[in-house]
């Protein structure tokens, strides 16, 4: 056993919710899966004190029931088999619906690691818990990082086989998930670009973007609903704003990224460049967008060559007014930690306020231009895109 | 509750519920200890993910 006991009082609970109820978060509270009785079953006695509190205290919130269980053995010395931890949390779901506040809340698991070369015994393990306690669940959640933070380069950021890594890795978790409850929702419970911290000066720079926007794209292309980053504040570099609560470039890039992108997706293909390299998504624009209406279209792309590229919009497309959000790299430097937006640097206006998020107006028929190693977003107007009507 | 959370209940607990994201104000010792705790657990939570 590694890790020292942590208690989490009341007033830590207190101040959690408050933060996240306040910045109109939702909670998802994860359970101590590894206090077990001498049978190997889920002690649940210390849940049943917290959800006591936090059901007095009108808490709603979501929850989970431990974190990466195929590390179990290895971080604290304590096995737990898929199945059990199936049954664990049939167990969870039944104390749940003893309170009349969280019949209806979430229950999402197992937060499962993913898959290595030597570690087959995850996807056996998922399969296996799945199988025991998928219904007890409303979405199977699994961890994502592309890297080692101890030993990645700042080229693996560019390298178009390390973005597709993640399509192997997450059509291996549907199709467990296919097989075993077929239907059941799959999200992201945690990711980013390395594990153990992040790559120093690397993860918080203009260049961990690319990482983080591929695997946006890619998950809702691949129908995963939900994205959860690690992490907003915390040690390492992977952190989404500084020790200053200052933005760093993953933070922009997600905040532009929520305004203009719509959950709906669709399908496009480009001709004449190697689409690895030069990687596009097409979503319906964000609804709640002010300026955009139904059936506008919101293209995102990221250019993995060395010089720049242009997209031509096809025939239908190519007399509509487009949008630009190009984000750069402040200083013309891929591991600044400022990035602009069209060419003005992004930062807080004040302690509390965002600044303005402004699009570019490109002249009708105008190519869309990516400056080598760069990302942005095109908001394509009065597109009339029947999926997006 | 630690030092700095029993100082935060107090505040919430003057708070008026309905205005309780109004909430800004944190005291400038707690800031400064927090800021001074820092360093020493970002190394540790660093030193737990790399084990």
């Amino acid at each position: 056993p590694i890790h020292k006991n942590y208690t989490i009082t009341r007033s830590t609970l207190d101040i959690l919710y408050h933060f996240a109820h306040c910045a109109n978060f939702h909670l998802i509270f994860g359970l101590n899966a590894l206090l077990r009785k001498g049978n190997g079953q889920w002690d649940s006695s210390n849940a049943q004190l917290l959800l006591n509190y936090t059901d007095s205290q009108n808490y709603f919130m979501s929850w989970e029931l431990g974190n990466e269980p195929n590390s179990f053995r290895h971080k604290s010395g304590i096995f737990v088999n898929g199945s059990q931890l199936g049954q664990d949390f049939l167990h969870l779901r039944r104390l749940l619906d003893n309170y009349t506040r969280y019949r209806n809340s979430k229950l999402v698991g197992p937060d499962i690691g993913q898959p290595r070369k030597k570690q087959k015994h995850i996807p056996l393990m998922l399969r296996s818990f799945l199988k025991s306690g998928g219904k007890a669940i409303d979405s199977v959640t699994w961890h994502h990082y592309y890297l080692d933070g101890r030993n990645a380069s700042r080229k693996d950021f560019l390298n178009p086989d390390v973005l597709d890594t993640f399509i192997t890795l997450a059509k291996e978790e549907l199709q467990i998930v296919d097989d075993t409850v077929p239907g059941k929702k799959v999200w992201l419970g945690e990711t980013s670009s390395a594990y153990s911290g992040g790559v120093p000066h690397v993860s918080n720079s203009y260049l961990a973007g690319f990482l983080w926007l591929d695997k946006l794209g890619l998950s809702a292309q691949l129908g995963i609903d939900v994205v959860m980053r690690q992490v907003l504040l915390g040690a390492g570099s992977y952190h989404l704003v500084d020790s200053n609560i200052d933005p760093l470039p993953d933070y922009w890039l997600s905040l532009v990224y929520k305004k203009l992108v719509g959950t709906k997706v669709l399908q496009v293909n480009i001709t004449g460049e190697d689409p690895r390299k030069l990687r596009v998504y097409l979503h319906c624009t964000n609804e709640h967008h002010p300026k955009y209406r139904d059936g506008d279209l919101t293209l995102f792309a990221l250019n993995l060559c060395n010089s720049t590229k242009h997209l031509h919009l096809p025939l239908s497309l190519s007399k509509k007014q487009v949008d630009e959000y190009l984000l750069l790299p402040h200083g013309n430097n891929i591991l600044s930690r400022s990035v602009q937006l069209n060419g003005h640097v992004l930062k807080m206006l004040d302690d509390e306020t965002l600044p303005p998020l402004q699009g570019r107006p490109l002249r009708p028929g105008s190519r869309l231009g990516l400056p080598a190693f760069s990302y942005g977003f095109y908001v394509i107007q009065n597109a009339k895109s029947r999926a997006c009507l | 509750p630690t030092w700095e959370e029993k100082i935060f209940q107090d505040l919430l607990a003057k708070q008026d519920s309905a205005n309780i994201c109004e909430f800004a104000f944190t005291p400038l010792d707690v800031l400064q200890h927090l800021q001074f705790l820092w360093p020493y657990q970002e190394r540790l939570i660093l030193w737990e993910e790399n084990k």
